[in-house]
């Protein structure tokens, strides 16, 4: 474990804590995404499936339980609890979760380190994480205003992604027969989608106005 | 194995 590896999971960790903030505190899930979040709750599952089955490390479990129940629980905030679903603005958050995830799920079956289910679920959590933020982005430009929690989320969760970039680049110069193209191209295409929000979020930050995505 | 080595990531 690295140092840019941990700060990665802490600031994946920040960016649930502060979702979940908006969510209790607020009860609010305004500009948030519920087909983003689903798509996050369907990435985990399938990544973690080697949770009963492969012990890494008691880090390593804790924190897939903690992904995995916070995956669910957002979704089941925004759809089922009285006072959060009706923020959820639905009329806005329009994208099919099917146009996502059926090319991941043709990509995995023709490119993945190894032909078997788990392995095969294990690629397709990673493509489809590269893309499961784009609802949350389309929803983000349609907004008018992006409130701070949900500016601050986003930003933690780009800065996770970028993290773990130079999590790769250190195991790679340290560690023998450290090579995978797969978490390593679909991670550096999840940064790049990042890359037009971080540009306007910077800006808003340095001339200290609020946060707006050019329509 | 080097395999192992990419699910120990998160």
């Amino acid at each position: 474990m690295n140092i840019f590896r941990l700060t990665a999971d802490m600031t994946h960790l920040m960016s649930v804590i502060v979702l979940l903030l908006k969510i209790h505190t607020i009860k609010s899930c305004a500009g948030i995404s519920l087909k983003t979040q689903e798509l996050y709750a369907i990435v985990f599952t399938c990544r973690y499936l080697d949770i009963f089955t492969d012990f890494i490390s008691f880090y390593n479990t804790i924190m897939k339980v903690i992904f995995l129940w916070t995956s669910f629980s957002i979704v089941w905030y925004m759809r089922y609890h009285k006072i959060v679903r009706r923020s959820y603005d639905k009329d806005q958050d329009t994208f099919r979760h099917v146009f996502l995830m059926l090319p991941c799920l043709v990509l995995a079956l023709l490119i993945n380190e190894r032909f078997t289910f788990k392995e095969v679920m294990w690629t397709f959590s990673f493509y489809l994480e590269a893309v499961a933020i784009l609802p949350q982005l389309v929803l983000l430009q349609r907004t008018r205003n992006i409130d701070n929690l949900t500016g601050q989320y986003i930003f933690l969760l780009g800065a996770y992604r970028a993290l773990y970039i130079l999590n790769w680049i250190y195991r790679y110069v340290t560690e023998p027969n450290y090579v995978h193209w797969i978490p390593w191209m679909s991670g550096l295409v999840q940064t790049l989608l990042y890359g037009d929000f971080f540009y306007y979020y910077f800006l808003s930050w340095k001339n200290n106005v609020k946060l707006q995505l050019p329509a | 194995t080097s395999h192992g080595s990419s699910h120990d990531e998160l």
